[in-house]
């Protein structure tokens, strides 16, 4: 899975994200990538992509739920983000990773698997790329 | 805050110990050229939407990630696409699942939330929309890689060892070691 999420010059965010879903998964299978809410969303708030197991992602409608946090609960996007990937998906059973970007420009990518593939820019042109812990 | 793109090219067990110095400069360069491309479209004062779908396009034509080119096998050795794109200014969403035909799976995506009433298409009516799109189509066999075939063939392989020693449970079906979306 491939993820990005991004906040142009009028502040407005967008996210995506697109896979190929798991090896020797059924045919028809779906995973959380294509569902809104689940592996992609963005609201005025925050721009959320995920990758991970997907099964455990659905059932805990990983996306949203960062962006609930947030917004219900007055969240940072580190400690929302954080929330559920390091505890509520865990505890379900599955594991993944995912990046949030918010509305401020603070960026959260939390991973619960040995390694994720992800990267940031800044607005002056400032790379980092990572790939383990 | 001060960051205007971030990227990810998926999760899962990637150790240092498996990676060779060629791998992980080729992943390296992969992301870097995925975030230049959608960062440049955000200095040009493109939309996130349009820069989002740069950064993901680059990853979806590089073989080193599961999407598009490079995508993982199902278990009847075909590949199967799945993406979406979100709008965060007005809700806006568009979605493809189980497509095997749309070279850019994201641009489907994105034509879908621009082009039609829906949100989600899926299977070969989102492939036909994608044509009349005018989005690039493409022989299944240009999704082939190798490296992922042959990670197809192992896991059937461990599976079959499972099945003849009964370990079917859920939880023991782990789908290889790339058992991530």
């Amino acid at each position: 899975t491939v993820g990005a999420v991004a906040l142009d010059n009028k502040g407005n965010l967008a996210a995506a994200t697109s896979t190929g879903g798991m090896t020797n998964k059924k045919y028809g299978r779906v995973g959380d990538a294509p569902l809104i809410g689940v592996g992609t969303y963005a609201n005025k708030l925050v721009g959320i992509s995920c990758t991970g197991w997907g099964e455990y992602f659905i059932r805990s409608v990983v996306a949203h739920d960062v962006a609930a946090l947030m917004e219900y609960k007055n969240m940072t996007v580190e400690q929302a983000a954080t929330e559920v990937i390091m505890k509520k998906v865990p505890a379900l059973g599955g594991d993944g990773g995912l990046i949030a970007l918010d509305k401020d420009g603070n960026v959260a990518m939390p991973f619960n698997t040995a390694g994720m593939y992800r990267g940031t820019i800044t607005k002056q042109g400032k790379i980092e790329v990572l790939i383990y812990k | 805050g001060k960051y205007v793109l971030v990227i990810h090219g998926g999760a899962g067990t990637i150790l240092k110990s498996q990676m060779t110095p060629e791998k992980e400069e080729a992943y390296k360069a992969a992301l870097t050229l995925a975030l230049r491309t959608g960062y440049n479209k955000l200095m040009a004062g493109e939309s996130s939407i349009s820069a989002v779908e740069a950064a993901v396009i680059v990853m979806e034509n590089s073989p080193l990630f599961n999407a598009g080119k490079g995508a993982v096998f199902t278990n009847e050795g075909k590949n199967e696409l799945d993406a979406a794109i979100m709008d965060g200014s007005n809700l806006m969403a568009g979605s493809v699942a189980g497509v095997t035909t749309i070279k850019n799976p994201i641009s489907a995506a994105r034509a879908i939330m621009e082009k039609s009433e829906h949100v989600m298409m899926v299977g070969s009516g989102a492939e036909k929309f994608a044509l009349e799109a005018g989005l690039e189509i493409v022989d299944p066999k240009y999704f082939w890689t190798k490296e992922r075939w042959d990670a197809l063939q192992q896991i059937k392989k461990q599976d079959s060892i499972k099945k003849i020693n009964n370990q079917t449970d859920k939880k023991s079906i782990k789908l290889g070691s790339e058992n991530h979306d």
